[in-house]
Formats: structure tokens, sequence, C-alpha cells
């Protein structure tokens, strides 16, 4: 089973 | 000229560290019928729920840049250190990030 995409929070420049 | 070609295509998750968190990042290769003699296509896939951050190595349609790709050579270059240069590149930028949850 290949791994849930997923994407790192955008941090507030 | 109105050809058309059967290309494949490779899809799956790469891992990143970023942070201190790893995250599976989505990405799709593009293999052309000159590959391995020509690098594959790159692209990262966003889910619905993520957005692309466009920068040095990621365009607004997700097509990826990389020196490695730009050097590709063959039988040096090969998936295995394409995506070993892409776990490189996006654990120091990511090409996508979650977008913000609507309360």
């Amino acid at each position: 089973k290949s791994p849930t995409p997923s994407a790192p929070v955008p941090v507030a420049e | 000229d109105g050809s058309t070609k059967d290309l494949m295509s490779l899809t799956g998750t790469v891992p990143v560290s970023y942070r201190g968190n790893t995250y599976n990042i989505p990405v799709c290769l593009w293999l052309l019928d000159v590959y391995p003699y020509n690098p594959p296509i790159c692209f990262v896939k966003p889910t619905s729920a993520m957005m692309i951050k466009t920068g040095k190595h990621v365009d607004a349609n997700g097509k990826i840049y990389l020196p490695y790709l730009h050097e590709w050579k063959h039988p040096q270059s090969d998936l295995y250190g394409l995506i070993q240069v892409m776990v490189v590149v996006f654990g120091e930028e990511p090409p996508v990030f979650s977008r913000p949850q609507v309360q």
C-alpha cells in the first residue's frame, strides 16, 4: 500500500 | 505531426524530511519512448488539500526542474539517483504545502 501523500503546513514568512 | 504515443508514467510519493517531520510528496514521472537515453519528465501531483509552491525547481504546473535532469546521461543517471536528488532538494524547498484548513 503506497504511503498517503502529505505536505508540510506553510510557515508564515 | 498528429502522431500519438503511449507513454509510461510512474506515480508515487517521495519521502522528504522537512523541519523535523517526514512528508510523502506526491510525484509523477513520465518515461518517454527515448528513455533511458533522455530523462523522465517529472511533475509534482498535489492532492486537493495541497498547493504548489513555485520556486527554482517547480513551476506553476508542478513541473520539476533539477540539474540532475538537465545533465542526464545514460547509463550514469537513473531513477534511483533522481529520487535521491528529489529527497534532498525537496527537503530544503518543499514543492507543495498543505492548504490552510477553512474553519
